[in-house]
């Protein structure tokens, strides 16, 4: 694993989130499930704590959009990258990208969003990329079943670095 | 007439392709900044567990294809 120059990290354990637009491939509750998950991958393993928010200001800002959306990172159209996310920060530390070029799912077909979007929140979290295949913070998106999803060592490490474990 | 592309030599399209790939999610920095396309090849294909080679061969064109974060993998 790999934490960003300065390992980066939230200085407390309940952060926001906010979901300001959404993909038109999944319902509004479907994505929403999948984006709860996704922070459970990290709050299961960590004392951080994730609460959404509807409105003022969140901690993590997620959402959908293609090619150039104001942050000086344009997307790309369909394929290659599938979504980026900011170290955490003020501002737009922490804030989470999809491509909405992509097409979204919650199975094996296309790309699914639970698994990019772990991936993602592992990154507003303060990990940088794992050269370890399998790893969830590796570059490249690889289906598993997110049934049977399981954190791998690399990844559980990695955060545990930045925030500790979670307490019994 | 055109000379017979050597094995590994990649096309201009493939050559763009695999510079853009690696300005982007291998990018240069103070440190690395004289480093030839073939060492920056080499470390990409390090960082991923390729067979290293420093070519534009098919293992390391099929990576930069597959679908992934938009995030650097090499960072300064």
């Amino acid at each position: 694993y790999a934490t960003f120059s300065g390992s980066p990290r939230w200085k407390k354990t309940l952060l926001t989130y906010k979901i300001v637009n959404y993909t038109p491939d999944l319902s509004q509750k479907k994505v929403d499930d999948a984006i709860r998950r996704a922070f459970m991958v990290w709050s299961d393993v960590t004392p951080l704590q994730f609460k959404k928010v509807f409105y003022g200001h969140a901690d993590i800002v997620i959402g959908f959009a293609r090619r150039a959306h104001g942050d000086g990172y344009p997307f790309d159209g369909r394929g290659n990258t599938l979504a980026h996310a900011f170290a955490p920060g003020e501002g737009i530390g922490g804030d989470t990208h999809f491509d909405d070029d992509e097409i979204w799912s919650e199975t094996n077909r296309e790309i699914n969003l639970f698994l990019v979007a772990a991936h993602e929140f592992g990154h507003s979290l303060g990990l940088d990329h794992s050269n370890v295949r399998g790893a969830l913070m590796y570059p490249i998106y690889s289906y598993v079943n997110p049934a049977t999803f399981k954190l791998s060592e690399d990844d559980r490490r990695g955060i545990q670095k930045l925030y500790g474990k979670k307490p019994s | 007439f055109p000379t017979p592309r050597k094995p590994g030599t990649p096309s201009s399209t493939g050559f763009e392709n695999v510079k853009a790939y690696l300005d982007k999610f291998f990018p240069l920095f103070t440190k690395t900044k004289h480093l030839s396309l073939e060492e920056r090849i080499k470390e990409m294909q390090r960082f991923f567990h390729l067979t290293v080679t420093g070519k534009l061969d098919a293992e390391t064109e099929a990576t930069i294809k597959r679908p992934r974060c938009g995030m650097p993998d090499i960072a300064e």
